[in-house]
């Protein structure tokens, strides 16, 4: 369950876009300390990165190192992914 | 209301007579029961070949009342990262849901266990992806998850119904979506079917839910079994149909499965109803396998109908389509839906077309409307945005507004027909406004998109406000979806009753020929037409003549005309110089018998076989619109559709992939597209797609499964086991940071560069400033370094210091 109520929770997976293949991603998460876990489904030049220093929920975008992948120029979009509320049916 | 069904099915399944939605055999009381799905399984649909996945906290594959139908390659564990999506079993049943929702789609039928899915020959995988944190990425992965195998995704779940939350997908999911209809059903379009919002209780509205929302999903609701509405149902006006669901306590339920190998009454809301449309979809697939994802959509349009459901806002569009925001277009029929979908033609391509009023502010407020209208010609100047016939609407809207429940919002079609976009929301107290939210509507469907467009926005103020705050709507975009041309043949079925096509010969000869000459009673001498004969005429035209130059057409009661070629639906007697009817259906023909057909008018094709016109060809044959015959399909295939190479079904010894008939290669091979031969897979496949080693299906002997390809060991980073659903030896890979280890968890016997093995596990080799002994006894004496989160940080440094 999500523990901070309506704000948003942040977790340590990214969605990245990289082109150039997995090759050229696995390079860009090494980088940053991110490990690749492969396309997203597919979707073609998305990647899932994980990140194992950063805390698993966290209530803020937490700045560090890392966070220099937003700004690599072979990275076309890197997203910090957040826990989205769902409720069953 | 009824009567005893005299071609009702007897299923041995324990449940099968409760199963009220599906049949009505109840001598003892009255019973509506009219999604006719039995009558759909009477004409052979049950959903075989068909995929379907549901989207959820897991299935139970081994459930006896499953295990036949389930499909491990429709499956596959987000949650988990593996491909066993067996819910977690826990004291609380927290996942129950998914499995629940899978039986009704495929519950097999007759095998003396619980119930009948509705397509209950169909295939059946669960994604477990509910079980753990949700995120933009775990939604995407489960929507891209083989998408040219899976036909359908089921989703039972969406953002919170707390009648306050405005959420949807993310932009991945969105790409996921898009990405599936594009490509997915190679071509065709994934089929994703949502169920609507279950926060009625809550005065929630769907239209704040993106998912339901999407002109890519096919948004469902639910009506009880006496056609109430449901306490859980929200409105709105995305909903596309509905089903029966379980509803108030002197109501029937609907029966599925549930984990730990039960039966239950217990499942409800529009989590029911979703999965039952999915398998209503699979029978229509399984009816015609080429229906695209818009087909499907217009199909459930064209058949649902309102019936027995209550609501005080059905209303009849400008194209005579029933709809209403709580029901949609209505009840779902399944029977209607696989005649319908069995002649169907493919609707044209969709075309969209924006516009935006030109921007100025304009406040709205507290107590008051304000209205922006917007004239369009639908993009007639653009041939390949032109929409005249609309499908879905949406309006993408910019509104900032201090108390966001407050706000109603609705669109005025050029018709004139009005649709609710958004209705009040008591509980949202939000100040955040609509950020380019889109919402839409199915309720304009069929109509012409030329014209005015009004949107409406109602501010009635449900709490006391400051009034010097209002409420603007800065921008709002109109986007129109549909088509340029007219979706519907004139020989489509316009109903499932009109499903046989006839063409009453009465009618039809009366439009081809309408000689209405009065006789003239007084004697003429002027000139005769050019096709009287010798013996002369009594007035100026061909139906005046006595006699004719080459031939006669029609008769004393139609009223004779000479002619020089008989017209279309005649033939030329040269014996008696008359143009004598062809055989019913003929358009040319030699002779008046069936058999002596040359051609056959529209709708019909000429079998060459015995020379007759005929609505449906026989086995082997396609019906070929460019020369309306039948043609041979090809020789692998034993039926096919509208060209000889597409085939929906296998002559012997081979086997459908796609729409092409292979040669069904033995272990260790593969068909080869391009050299339409048996090619060998790649040493570490026993069976595959392809050559390459990442194209294994299953690994061959005394080679284990790693990641998507096959392996003799497993690459450092990887153990060897055994997984719960694969036939084969799996390499699963280790804890993090770990190149070497024995098996799950803590079992690292080596570590990577940069990390050192404490307690068979991999620490980061980085040492704590301030790990002095109390800190270190703080560690030991609460087994701290046995948590995951905190083995990072200085247990390495206080193991390492005693």
């Amino acid at each position: 369950s999500v523990a901070f109520g309506h704000r948003d929770v942040y977790t340590n997976h990214w969605a990245v876009r990289i082109t150039g293949g997995q090759e050229q991603a696995d390079k860009i998460s090494a980088k940053y300390g991110y490990m690749n876990l492969g396309q997203i489904g597919s979707l073609e030049d998305h990647y899932h990165f994980h990140h194992s220093r950063i805390v698993r929920r966290a209530a803020y975008a937490l700045k560090g190192p890392h966070s220099f992948i937003h700004m690599d120029p072979e990275v076309d979009w890197a997203q910090q992914q957040v826990v989205k509320p769902r409720v069953k049916r | 209301h009824a009567q005893i069904d005299p071609s009702f099915i007897h299923f041995n399944d324990p449940k099968w007579f409760n199963m009220w939605y599906i049949h009505c055999n109840d001598k003892s009381s009255h019973c509506r029961s009219e999604m006719n799905i039995q009558a759909a399984w009477q004409r052979g649909y049950t959903g075989k070949n068909v995929v379907v996945t549901i989207l959820d906290d897991g299935i139970e594959r081994n459930h006896p009342d499953l295990a036949q139908n389930y499909d491990h390659l429709a499956s596959y564990d987000v949650n988990g990262n593996d491909h066993d999506p067996t819910p977690r079993y826990d004291s609380r049943n927290e996942n129950i849901h998914g499995t629940r929702c899978a039986g009704e789609v495929a519950a097999v039928a007759n095998n003396s266990h619980c119930m009948v899915g509705i397509a209950y020959n169909a295939h059946i995988g669960g994604i477990r992806m509910l079980d753990g944190d949700v995120t933009d990425i775990v939604e995407a992965k489960s929507l891209g998850i083989r998408p040219d195998y899976i036909d359908i995704y089921s989703a039972s779940w969406g953002p919170k119904d707390d009648g306050k939350t405005v959420d949807g997908p993310g932009p991945l999911t969105k790409q996921a979506f898009e990405r599936g209809i594009k490509k997915g059903r190679k071509g065709l379009g994934s089929i994703f079917v949502w169920a609507s919002g279950n926060g009625g209780r809550q005065g929630d509205h769907c239209s704040c839910d993106g998912y339901t929302s999407s002109i890519y999903t096919i948004s469902i609701s639910s009506t009880t079994e006496n056609g109430n509405r449901p306490w859980y149902l929200e409105a709105c006006s995305s909903i596309l149909a509905t089903t029966y669901s379980s509803g108030d306590f002197n109501e029937r339920k609907i029966v599925t499965t549930d984990i730990r190998q039960r039966c239950t009454d217990g499942h409800t809301g529009t989590s029911v109803s979703a999965p039952i449309v999915a398998g209503i979809i699979a029978l229509a697939l399984e009816a015609n396998f080429l229906l695209t994802w818009r087909d499907v959509q217009h199909l459930l349009v064209r058949t649902s109908r309102p019936v027995h459901l209550k609501a005080d806002d059905w209303r009849t569009n400008a194209a005579g389509h029933r709809v209403s925001h709580l029901y949609g277009f209505g009840l779902v029929d399944a029977e209607a839906m696989v005649l319908e979908a069995e002649k169907w033609r493919t609707v044209p391509s969709q075309h969209t077309c924006s516009q935006m009023p030109e921007r100025r502010i304009r406040y709205i407020h507290a107590g008051q409307s304000v209205n922006s209208s917007i004239t369009t010609s639908g993009c007639s100047e653009e041939p390949e945005q032109h929409v005249d016939h609309l499908e879905h609407v949406v309006v993408k809207v910019l509104v900032v507004h201090p108390r966001r429940g407050d706000l109603e919002i609705n669109l005025i079609s050029p018709s004139g027909m009005k649709s609710q976009l958004l209705a009040k929301r008591l509980f949202d107290s939000s100040n955040e406004g609509f950020r380019n939210w889109e919402f839409m509507t199915v309720h304009f469907w069929g109509e012409k998109a030329e014209g005015t467009w009004t949107l409406e926005i109602i501010d009635s103020p449900s709490k006391l406000r400051n009034p010097e705050v209002l409420g603007n709507l800065k921008e709002w975009t109109l986007i129109l979806h549909g088509t340029s041309q007219n979706p519907y043949q004139p020989y489509s079925g316009q109903h499932s009753s009109s499903r046989m096509l006839e063409i009453p010969a009465s009618q039809e000869f009366q439009e081809e020929q309408q000689l209405e000459a009065e006789e003239e009673q007084d004697e003429y001498n002027g000139s005769c037409h050019s096709e009287c004969g010798d013996q002369g005429c009594d007035g100026p035209d061909a139906e005046h003549c006595l006699n004719c130059v080459h031939f006669s057409l029609g008769s004393l009661k139609s009223d004779r005309s000479c002619v020089s070629h008989c017209p279309l639906g005649h033939y030329e007697d040269m014996v008696s110089r008359r143009c004598r009817r062809c055989y019913k259906g003929c358009e040319r023909c030699v002779g008046q018998s069936a058999g002596d057909c040359v051609s056959c008018r529209r709708g019909l094709y000429l079998n060459r076989l015995n020379s007759s016109c005929t609505d449906t060809c026989p086995p082997g044959y396609f019906a070929d619109e460019n020369q309306r015959q039948c043609l041979k399909c090809h020789d692998t295939c034993m039926r096919c559709l509208r060209y000889a190479d597409r085939c929906t079904a296998c002559r012997e010894r081979y086997s459908l992939a796609g729409m092409t008939c292979v040669p069904q290669c033995t272990d260790g091979t593969f068909f080869h597209l391009e050299e339409m031969t048996c090619s060998p897979c790649h040493s570490s496949c026993r069976t595959c797609t392809g050559p390459g080693k990442e194209e294994c299906i299953q690994c061959a002997e005394d080679y284990l499964q790693q990641e998507w390809g096959c392996v003799q060991t497993c690459t450092p980073g990887f153990y060897s086991g055994e997984s719960a659903g694969v036939p084969h030896k799996m390499c699963h890979r280790c804890e993090e940071n770990c190149l070497s280890c024995s098996g799950p968890g803590t079992t690292c016997t080596k570590c990577k560069e940069g990390y050192s093995l404490v307690s068979r596990t991999c620490i980061v080799n980085a040492s704590c400033n301030n790990a002095d002994e109390v800190f270190c006894e703080m560690v030991k004496s609460n087994r701290l370094c046995e948590k995951k989160l905190y083995r990072q940080f200085c247990c390495r440094t206080c193991l390492m210091n005693g």
